[in-house]
């Protein structure tokens, strides 16, 4: 019978696009921001 | 081999060199001011002097960052955090070095020479991986060269100008250095080959950012790399945890493109279906329930509805694959479509078969692409037709015709295993509201109400039947035509007796009548 | 009507494979940069506690619902990441703004007493991510050249 696919950790209801915060094929739950590498100013490199 | 003498030496001095200036505070935003300086250092050991002796750098560079993680996988007693920052520290470098040389190789304008350095280099790094991979078997670990692409791929695709300029060639280069080290190739590299292909940087410049979607074909071209590595484990249904674990990490991955790129996986979904095993139910059914995201579709239980009245139906779906040129041989082909043209020569029928199977070892008897190609070749000469006599497909305008002679000879003549695959061939083909989903819709349950046996109107039930049972999501051409069969009293379907062959299937078709009615 | 299809030797041996670097399976902080302060390391919490994230938190109107001394924090100790972004993003929602020369955030006190076109002099509030603390400045020069 397969799986359940709204069991994966991937909200399937998000208006937003999943793939901006797609963790890993194998993560049940979306990147938090402190996960995604950004492209922020250099000078908020501080350490 | 045959490495010049000294240049192992001088490179081990130049790699520890550039790591620490690498990681100096005073290195620079991006590094960039501890580059010049060490530019000039290779210029002084002759390390740019040649092509060979660059390659062979590169080679010696990435040689000794994956000894060094071999030799940190080693230690023991360390956490996965330090494990990661040790390797990390080196490889990250070597990263920077490989796009500050990309970026600046050749002047701005020149983007030859930058593509040129870079596909040298990922050649390089897969083929050191492959020889890695062939030589320690299962003690090959994936982490360096996972890295190492991750991190290089995220630095040629930061913000700048003059990547801009270059990144529909650096998405190739990755593309095809993905595709030299497909699952197959490297499955021991798979995992980590799955996580870069489905990276959210990767995706989005693949099939978001990249105009006119010039990235979907290659896109695809690695989806299909991966079913064909996970199809002979998925035939067999019986998954072991690591292939099950691939295996979910593909259906995240497709849930992904089915929720943000759905076009993509509609126009696509013939060469996906071509190598997805056919047992392989959900993820099927995944691929074929994409539909464009400006399309609303009608409920299939809306009572009475018109399939053939939605705007939509007559509309061709893109199919972005020559199926036409997956009829083969093309004395095939030629006869075929003679026969459509003209019904003839009368033997084409009577050798259908023959032409379609390839042994007689039970479940790899057919021709499973040169089915599919058939099938849907045959069905498309068949709207055509009947759009050119201004018609529109109906259980009265598909009849009667060379097109559909072909498909009740097929439906007539092949053995269990054939009709199974050639009623897939059919039922791939039920997706969204189109003039495909339309015809063959009409075509399957034509098939059910002229058949002249019962165990083909049997067979035409469990193919849909095995669909509509899994999870979610279901197609909603199956949906319609299911409905459709049980519904509508000219296929007489609750008089058949294989609808009452167990308690437990009565009832399911009992629930799906009653979400009808 | 299928039925099983053996596997070949090469299916075999890419099965061992697989089998093999399923040990070992990639890390999310393999496709990280390095985090300094915070190395991404799942570790399991009771199922009571939240296992994922309160929802729309990665945008900047739930940044700003934070307290100004959590941004800070997250702005120092998540650098380089789409947190740090989102925080200073609030932060200046919040009338703070960021010295590039000091690193650090400052934050008008008052009206200042000179407003030329190059600077304004007068007192601040900043935070000292050293001390970890918000500090008074008085009679300090912000030039805009250093204003991020």
């Amino acid at each position: 019978p397969g799986i359940d696919l709204t069991t994966l950790g991937l909200n399937l209801n998000s208006p937003g696009n999943l793939y901006s915060t797609f963790q890993s094929p194998w993560a049940d739950a979306p990147c938090r921001p402190q996960d995604i590498d950004y492209h922020v100013p250099s000078e908020y490199l501080t350490s | 081999f045959d490495d010049p003498p000294g240049l192992h030496e001088k490179t081990e001095f130049l790699l520890r060199e550039w790591v620490s200036m690498y990681h100096m505070p005073d290195a620079g935003r991006d590094s960039t001011k501890a580059f010049s300086a060490f530019v000039g250092q290779m210029h002084q050991q002759g390390i740019l002097r040649t092509d060979d002796l660059i390659t062979r750098f590169f080679r010696l560079c990435t040689e000794m960052c994956v000894d060094l993680c071999y030799q940190a996988l080693a230690e023991q007693n360390q956490t996965q955090s330090q494990l990661r920052n040790q390797c990390f520290h080196t490889l990250d470098a070597f990263v920077r070095l490989i796009a500050l040389l990309v970026k600046h190789s050749g002047d701005t304008a020149n983007t030859v020479t930058k593509i040129n350095l870079l596909n040298k280099v990922l050649g390089i790094v897969a083929g050191v991986l492959l020889q890695d991979h062939e030589v320690r078997h299962r003690e090959f670990q994936q982490l360096s060269y996972h890295r190492i692409f991750i991190m290089l791929f995220i630095e040629l695709n930061a913000p700048e100008h003059i990547l801009e300029n270059i990144n529909f060639q650096v998405l190739t280069a990755f593309c095809n250095t993905f595709h030299i080290l497909r699952p197959a190739k490297a499955p021991g590299f798979a995992y980590a080959w799955l996580e870069l292909v489905s990276h959210r940087v990767f995706i989005g410049r693949m099939l978001a950012i990249i105009p006119q979607q010039r990235g979907w074909s290659m896109y695809a071209q690695l989806l299909i790399d991966l079913f064909k590595f996970l199809t002979p484990f998925l035939r067999n249904t019986e998954l072991t945890k690591a292939t099950h674990m691939l295996y979910k990490g593909c259906l995240r991955v497709l849930l992904v493109l089915l929720h943000d790129f759905p076009e993509f996986l509609c126009e696509y979904h013939y060469m996906f279906c071509n190598v997805i095993p056919p047992n392989c139910i959900q993820m099927r059914n995944l691929i074929l329930s994409a539909f464009p995201l400006n399309m609303r579709l009608p409920d299939p239980f809306t009572p009475n509805l018109k399939v053939d009245m939605l705007p939509e139906i007559a509309q061709p779906p893109r199919i972005m694959t020559d199926f036409v040129a997956m009829i083969q041989p093309a004395s095939f082909k030629k006869e075929l479509d003679s026969y459509l043209k003209t019904r003839s020569p009368v033997t084409f029928l009577s050798e259908l078969r023959s032409k379609l199977q390839v042994s007689s070892e039970p479940g790899m008897r057919y021709n499973i692409p040169v089915m599919n190609a058939l099938v849907l070749h045959v069905g498309n000469q068949a709207i055509e037709y009947i759009h050119s006599k201004g018609l529109t497909p109906s259980m009265s305008t598909i009849a009667h015709s060379s097109h559909m002679d072909i498909f009740q000879n097929l439906a007539v003549d092949l053995d269990t295993e054939g009709r199974y695959l050639f009623l897939n061939a059919i039922s791939n083909q039920l997706r969204y509201p189109n003039s495909h989903t339309h015809y063959f819709s009409c075509t399957l349950l034509y098939l059910f109400a002229e058949a002249n046996a019962e165990a083909i109107q049997e067979q035409i039930t469990r193919v849909l039947l095995e669909r509509l049972i899994v999870n979610r999501p279901h197609p909603w051409g199956l949906l319609i035509t299911f409905i459709e069969l049980i519904k509508n009293p000219q296929f007489k379907f609750w008089g058949h007796e294989f609808v009452h062959c167990a308690p437990e299937i009565e009832k399911l078709f009992e629930s799906v009548a009653r979400s009808c009615m | 009507p299928l039925g099983p299809q053996p596997l070949h030797k090469e299916h075999r041996f890419q099965l061992a494979m697989m089998e093999a670097s399923f040990l070992h399976l990639p890390h999310p902080a393999d496709s990280e940069r390095i985090r300094t302060y915070f190395p991404h390391n799942p570790c399991p919490t009771p199922a009571y506690y939240p296992q994922v994230p309160p929802p729309h938190s990665d945008t900047v109107e739930f940044f700003q619902r934070l307290g100004t001394e959590t941004l800070f924090f997250i702005f120092y100790y998540m650098e380089g990441t789409k947190a740090q972004y989102l925080a200073a993003k609030a932060l200046k929602q919040k009338s703070w703004r960021f010295h590039t020369k000091y690193m650090m955030w400052f934050q008008r006190h008052e009206e200042p007493k000179t407003i030329t076109e190059d600077y304004e002099q007068g007192t601040y509030i900043y935070f000292d991510y050293e001390k970890w603390g918000q500090r008074k400045k008085e009679g300090f020069t912000f030039e805009y050249k250093f204003l991020e």
